[in-house]
């Protein structure tokens, strides 16, 4: 069974979408293949691998219950499921329920060879994220060392456990602490907080730096637009952390 | 009529909260008095100003169409209205219709002697951020200069264009830059645009600073946490700023 991994957070900002799109792209550097599913009415995610959509083609999938709409990107090894404003019409259209099933078949209908898929989810509990927490087998999720981000992660678990109830699969894989300040005094409170939450479950630290606020104006992950830089090699070193922790290291043969 | 302000953005972690509570703060220390409503399930606004609530208060006057439960709070001249995860339920209860515009009748039953109301919205174009958004005058749109930001803030004006259809009253005050970063290249390419975009609406930037992040570990807005402080300069010079365009600086008498 390959890897349903949904990047979530209810809080918003905190790098949910730099790490979907990060960790994609650095799998794909390590000879993974990887599709990256937009769940963001946003279309974050593909802005960032240079794709931008109106969301239309992946709500007509969800509606007739098809297989998701595959693209292929300029990244090596990733594909995309692309998102945009049309999405949001989902909200409304499936009002939980049996509703918030459907993303999971139409997953399983869509037909590749990936060896894992990665889900960006929006700023929210709502259809959208309810319907990635369903459909995956393990967790990540990005916090900013901040007092508010600790109260989102709270409601977060919260979400999580209920959803445990219909996913007996899923797990909280890991918390990856993004945009850290670590001369900040706050960067340590937090993060001694984080490590009593969720004890062996938090990755090495991304530090706040200016090539991941640069690199989605380029259309490329930060390992294509900056190759040496702080982002970079951040995000390559808790791409490493986080593969054997979703079974991603052993080898295909 | 008393000046009704949504603080809006798609996009998360842009400092909305940050911003509703810092203008109502520095509105109260000027003398005026603010009624700050929690529209968000986070309910990262009370956090700011030392107040948690399940939202379930808020969650009953919106099913039974009654005023909204407003408490007293620590800032001087700022009342609360408390949000809270249970209010994420709203979404479902109210799916469109005129199910969004029961949050305007609701606040006009709610009594008191305010000058302004601010509301801090969720990041998603959902129910609770539409319904903001039909009781307002004015819109306050804090914005990350960042090329994703960008992308939502796009998405935030089709939207509002579509409310102005049936409320006509409603008009983008102004555009707030928030964590800023002038020393990135970055920074300025983004400001030309929001210039381009909103020409005149574009007010003075709040720099990233460690005051805001850390201000709301203490349960008080940043002018009270840290009296001196960038932040407190610069949400002090943003609210004088503000005051005249949303027709706050008239005398009473
Ligand atoms: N480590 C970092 N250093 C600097 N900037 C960063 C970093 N991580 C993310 N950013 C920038 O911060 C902003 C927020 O990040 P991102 O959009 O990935 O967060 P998100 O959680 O996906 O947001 P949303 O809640 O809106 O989906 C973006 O402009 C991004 O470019
Ligand atoms: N100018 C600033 N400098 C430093 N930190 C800031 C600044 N403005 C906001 N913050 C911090 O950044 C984080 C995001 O800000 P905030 O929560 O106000 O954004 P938001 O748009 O309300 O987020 P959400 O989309 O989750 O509602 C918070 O931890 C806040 O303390
Ligand atoms: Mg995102
Ligand atoms: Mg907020």
């Amino acid at each position: 069974m390959k890897q349903v991994i949904s990047v979530v957070n209810l809080k918003g900002g905190v790098g949910k979408t730099t790490t979907a799109v990060s960790l994609a792209a650095c799998w794909g550097e390590q000879g993974k293949k990887v599709l990256l599913v937009d769940l963001d009415p946003q279309g974050s995610a593909g802005v960032c691998v240079g794709v931008t959509g109106s969301g239309s083609e992946l709500l007509g999938a969800l509606q007739n219950i098809n297989a998701l709409p595959v693209v292929s990107t300029d990244i090596p090894g990733v594909d995309l499921v692309a998102a945009g404003p049309e999405l949001a019409a989902a909200r409304q259209i499936f009002v939980d329920g049996p509703g918030d099933e459907i993303f999971k078949s139409c997953l399983k209908q869509t037909r590749g060879e990936w060896d894992c898929v990665i889900i960006d989810c929006p700023p929210s509990l709502d259809i959208l994220t309810t319907s990635a927490l369903l459909a995956s087998t393990s967790l990540i999720i990005p916090v900013e060392a901040s007092f508010l981000g600790l109260n989102g992660l709270r409601q977060m678990v919260a979400a999580v456990n209920s959803i445990k109830l219909r996913n007996s699969d899923l797990d909280i894989t890991a918390v990856v602490p993004c945009r850290a300040h670590p001369r900040r005094r706050i960067h340590w409170e937090i993060m001694d907080r984080l490590r009593e939450m969720f004890p062996g479950k938090v990755s090495p630290i991304i530090h706040e730096n200016v090539s991941l606020a640069e690199a989605p104006g380029s259309g490329k992950p930060v390992i294509l637009a900056f190759r040496i830089s702080r982002g970079s090699d951040d995000y390559r070193l808790v791409s490493l952390w986080l593969a054997e922790r979703v079974g991603l290291d052993e080898n295909k043969e």
